[in-house]
Parts: structure tokens; sequence; C-alpha cells
């Protein structure tokens, strides 16, 4: 068997993309693209808010709805798109 | 579909458009056809122009930008946000804007337009082979004045067609200088420059001067990008350098070592290690025209569908044989119509082109009047609506909201501000429908009245009737218990409310349309979500809550909460 490559991640100088976790990633995707304004807006939580903004997102994108950050959500949120929200603040 | 709140569209059809600048990526009469072709992708199925404007204010101002462009938006380098526009208005609005932090192109990687040699203007055609060797790229083998050229057919020494790649070497674009070409080195700044900088600039666009000295002749324009640069990082404009070392290691290619993300990169000098100079390598690029057709949907009045094969999806995904999908058609049809004139588009073919409902005749379940024979419930003269907190249904009939509770109910006249007459009995008006109504809705075209109760639905034109009949006929679920609003939105179109849902009936069609259930607060933010009573009264839809209702302007803003009995009943 090969060794496997030890990854290094590198900070490349005048790189805009930081390295996010995926975490990170969701918060700043749900928020930017208006699926969170709205869960604040409402003021009904029904559910928990991350969770139903997940919901929000899933169902948009035609994914599961599981309302967990699950690897095809993670996947999607990194995929490139237009930059106008989805849901309109 | 979805359109914008309050359904925002141009007010004329002759829209016009001007592309503000251009992005060095493709030869500007690319852009300026991919353009083209993405506004004709709208105008080909509604009555809608588009005219080039070359100065003064359009309607729709195109233009490309890096990051921070100007607007509350900014884009985010290589990837992730590709481009933005606004819906239609004054100002920003109808506004079209792409990040050029992109590599674009039309989809299928670097979209190589010619200058001079002898194929009048033709697209490169990579792979081309020369002197036995196969190029995917321009090349400057075979010249010595080190300008790029391709091949525009697949066999240099066959056919011997080829044109000159875009190059600073060859012109350039915007600026002043009329597209001529750069001068190295040139002076700017007392400091000398043997190559395109962004030096001076803090939009990242590389330029030269077209005179050896831009101190006194301020001569210069904007280099293009050559189709073997590397894109973003700290080298834009750079090839890559092969062989590179970085971490100590040689690489003659590109690579995603060192990042997480896996895109590819490469080094623009023979070490990373020293020099810390990169950038990434040249991929498919977007199709300009693709994510054009997309934003110009905004710009009309189109917001994002859910539907994956639609345009308005908001995700980028190349496709090769572009064509509309019906939803988009359908939602653009909403705002504008469809086209008239010598090639007409005919409405959607679900929609049946005469006024006749396509009702199955299916007899187990439907009645006509007037076999039924039911008897009028007494109505008990002493209720008091005032005193109900709750009712079953409130919609609008003839102009007159109407309250319904257990088989009777009480009418507003629109007329004076008197408070409810009534009761009245529901069977007396109504004989086939049972004693508790869910929801009700006049619908606007036809003036036939449609009630809910439970998972049935009756449809009254005049005195005649057809139903009960099960909601799954409408498409809706059979996971819904009750129908508890309903808000029709005109053009046949009427949005059902169940739970936290809501569904979009076309009622000419008698189905649900693509794309439904949404969820009722990412598009009535503001009002509650478990609302038993929906309807729309005088421009304005109320969400009934207990005792409560919260009333939504057609921007969708609540701008009034309030009780039912003071407020709507005048108790």
């Amino acid at each position: 068997w090969s060794l496997p490559l030890k990854s290094v991640f590198v900070t490349f100088p005048g790189d805009i993309i930081k390295n996010m976790t995926d975490t990170e990633l969701a918060e700043n995707y749900l928020k930017k693209f208006g699926y969170m304004e709205t869960q604040k807006r409402s003021g009904f939580q029904s559910m928990t808010s991350q969770e139903k903004a997940l919901k929000m997102m899933q169902r948009q994108m035609g994914l599961e709805e599981t309302g967990d950050l699950d690897w095809s959500t993670i996947e999607a949120m990194k995929r490139p798109r237009c930059g106008v929200p989805d849901v309109a603040n | 579909y979805q359109t914008f709140e309050g359904d925002l569209k141009w007010d004329h059809q002759d829209v016009t458009y001007r592309i503000l600048n251009y992005s060095p990526d493709m030869e500007s009469s690319l852009i300026d056809d991919a353009f083209a072709r993405a506004f004709k992708v709208w105008s080909d199925v509604t009555p809608l122009t588009f005219t080039r404007l070359f100065d003064g204010t359009a309607d729709i101002m195109i233009s490309f930008g890096k990051a921070d462009h100007g607007d509350p938006y900014p884009f985010d380098g290589k990837d992730g946000l590709l481009a933005h526009a606004y819906p239609p208005g004054d100002g920003v609005q109808g506004d079209a804007h792409f990040d050029d932090d992109e590599y674009w192109t039309l989809g299928t990687g670097p979209a190589v337009k010619t200058r001079y040699g002898n194929s009048e203007g033709a697209m490169c055609h990579f792979p081309f082979t020369f002197e036995e060797k196969s190029y995917t790229t321009c090349t400057t083998d075979g010249r010595s004045d080190n300008l790029p050229w391709c091949a525009t057919t697949a066999d240099y020494g066959r056919d011997k067609k080829y044109g000159f790649c875009p190059s600073e070497l060859l012109y350039t674009f915007g600026g002043n200088a009329n597209g001529a070409e750069c001068v190295f080195p040139f002076v700017f700044l007392g400091k000398e420059y043997d190559s395109c900088t962004t030096e001076g600039r803090s939009d990242g666009y590389r330029w030269c001067a077209t005179t050896d000295n831009f101190d006194r002749d301020v001569k210069y324009g904007f280099c293009p990008t050559r189709d073997t640069a590397v894109i973003g990082g700290n080298s834009e404009g750079e090839p890559c350098h092969f062989p590179f070392v970085f971490l100590g290691k040689k690489y003659d290619s590109c690579t995603s070592e060192g990042r997480g993300d896996g895109k590819l990169w490469c080094a623009t000098t023979d070490s990373y290690d020293d020099d810390k100079k990169w950038g990434f390598c040249p991929d498919q690029g977007y199709s300009l025209f693709l994510v054009a057709a997309h934003e110009f949907g905004h710009a009309l009045g189109l917001d994002h569908s859910n539907i994956r094969d639609a345009l308005m999806y908001p995700m980028y995904s190349y496709v090769e044989n572009f064509s509309l999908h019906e939803d988009d058609i359908e939602g653009i049809q909403y705002l504008y119509g469809s086209k008239t004139g010598p090639d007409p588009t005919p409405p959607q073919p679900e929609s049946p082109t005469t006024d006749s409902y396509p009702y199955e005749t299916d007899v187990t379940e439907e009645t006509t009047e007037p076999s039924i024979t039911t008897t009028t419930r007494p109505v008990d003269p002493s209720q008091d609506p005032c005193k109900f907190t709750k009712f079953d249904t409130i919609t609008v009939i003839e102009g007159e909201l109407h309250f319904f509770k257990d088989g009777q109910y009480w009418k507003m006249p629109s007329t004076s501000d008197e408070g409810p007459e009534g009761p009245f009995a529901v069977s007396g008006r109504w004989p086939a429908l049972p004693a508790v109504i869910d929801s009700a809705f006049e619908e606007l075209l036809t003036k036939k009245l449609y009630f809910f109760s439970g998972t049935r639905f009756w449809v009254y034109t005049g005195q005649s009737v057809l139903g009960p009949r099960s909601i799954e006929k409408l498409g809706l679920p059979n996971s819904i218990q009750k129908v508890e609003g309903a808000l029709p939105r005109g053009k046949g179109k009427v949005l059902l409310f169940s739970g936290e849902n809501f569904w979009r009936l076309d009622v000419k069609a008698q189905k649900i349309d693509r794309g439904y259930p949404r969820y009722t607060d990412a598009v009535f933010g503001g009002v509650p979500n478990d609302a038993h009573d929906v309807f729309q009264y005088k421009g304005h839809f109320y969400f009934c809550r207990d005792r409560f209702y919260w009333r939504m302007n057609s921007r969708r803003q609540v701008d009034r909460v309030g009780y039912v009995k003071y407020d709507l009943l005048k108790c």
C-alpha cells in the first residue's frame, strides 16, 4: 500500500476564501441567503432556529429535509451560485 | 417559480440595457453576444424587447466587479457567489453585477476568439496540432515576436488556418488608448514596469500604458487575460511556471496540495517556497451566457425557483444545449404574458386553452344541484358573533367579509360601518355544505365559490354545486388534515394554507404548481405559521390566530396587528 498523503494546509497570500468549519460555513450561508433572517423575524419558533432554517434551505435546494447539517447539505452550500438571497428579507 | 414581493416588474415592454465595463476573460464581442443571447432567452417567450444603450441610464445596467464593488453585497473571490441582480425599479434596481474574480467563459474552458491571422476572428480550436505536437492552449512556438497564436482548425499543418490570441501585446480594452497594445517597459509614478500591473488601482484590474511613459502621456488600457493565465491568487494574469517547488517538492502540473478545498493551483515562479507567488489554474470557467440569463430573470422580476432544472434555480450548473424550463416560462409569462405576433408562444401545455374546467367525470363523488335535498338548519338569532374568540373561517364573497361558525355565517356590509348582518344558515344558501367550513374563497375570474371542510371541497357556481370531492383531486397531499386559508392571487392562482406550509393552486388547470409546498414563514415572514384563518381583504392579507389578526400589505410587510372582533367585526 502507498503511504497516504499527509496533507498540509497552507494559507496562501491574497486568498479571500478562509478555511471555514462546516458549522461556520452553514451559519454564514443560512444568514447570507435569508434563511436565518426570516426565522428571527417571524419570532414564532416551532423548532430550533438553525434546524428550521436548514429545513427551509434543504427544501429550496430539493434536498432531503432532515434539518441536519448532513453531507449533501454541506456540499450544496459549497456549490457556486447566484448571490440573490433565497428568502427575501 | 417565485416573483418578488408585490410582483415587481417593469411597467413597459421595451426594456433597455447597457454594458458598463468588461471582463478581461473574454473578448468584448463575445461578452456582448453572451448578454444579447441571454436577453433573447426571455424575449423569445414574452412581448418584451431588449434594446442596448451605449450611454445614459438604461433599465438594466450591467457591470463586472470584484469583492466590494460598491453595493452592500460584496463578492467573495473565485467561486462561491458568481453574480447577483436586483428586481425591476429605479436606480440600482434592475441592475446585474458579475463577479470578476470568476473565470468567465462559455462554460467549456477558455473561450478564445482570435484576431488578425487568416481566420476572420474565428475561435481557437483546442486541441490543435502544430509540427507533430498537440496544443490545448495558445502558444508562442514558431514565432519570434512572442505573440501567442492558435490554429482555428484541428490541424495547422494541413489547413494553415490561424489567428492571434488575446494578449496585452496585441491589444488592450477600455481605458483611453482605443485598444492600442501595451508598450513595455513603461514608466508609472517614476517606476518602470515590464508587464501589466494592478498598481494604482483599487479594483484589482490589470492595466498597462500604451506609450513608454504613463506619467507623461497618461495613455492606458486594460490587459486581456491570456488563456494560460492563472485566476485570482496574487499573480493574476501570469502563467503557471512549471516545474515549481512547493514545500520542498517539485510539481510540473497544477496541484491541490496545501488546500482544503481541492482547488487546483500553481506557482507563477519556479519556487512557491521562496516567492509565494500563486494563482488558480484555468478550469472550465462559468458560462457567462447561463449566469447572465439567470440574473436577467431577476432583473425582470423572477425570484429563485426550487425546481432543480429551472434556469432560476439558485445553483450554477453547466448545460450544453440550453432551453428554458417550463417553470421559468410560466413565471415570466405570469408577469408579462406570452409572446404575441408572428411566432407567439402558446400558454403552457398543461393549462387547457379553453375555459372549460378539466373535471373528470367521477360520478361516485360528484353531485349536481338541485338533487340535493337537505333541510335548512334553523339559525339562532341570539348568537352574538362578538362573543366568539374564533371562527371556522373568514372569507370575502362578493366583496363582503363573511364569518362562518357552526353552520351559520354573518356578513359585513362593505358599504356601511354597521355591525355584522346575520346570522344566516349556511345550509340556506349553500345546502350541500357541512356545518363546519375550514376555508373558502371566491375565484375572481369565474366567481365560483370554493369551500373546504376537512379533506373535501365543494365548488358552487351560482346555485349549482360540484362535490364533495377529495382535495387530493387538486393535487394536495393526503397528509393534509384541512385547508385553513386561501389567498386568491389573480391570474387564476390561489394560495392554499395548511399547517406551516402553503401550496399554489392553478385553478384553471385544477392542479398544484410545481415547487410547492413552501414554508409560510419563508414567504410571509412575521405572521404566525399556524394561523387558523388566512384571507385577502381590500388588498391586504390577513392571518388570524385566536382573537388576533396580523395584516400584511402587498409588499408582505406586517403593517398592523389587531383584534378580529373590534377591527373586522366592528363590535
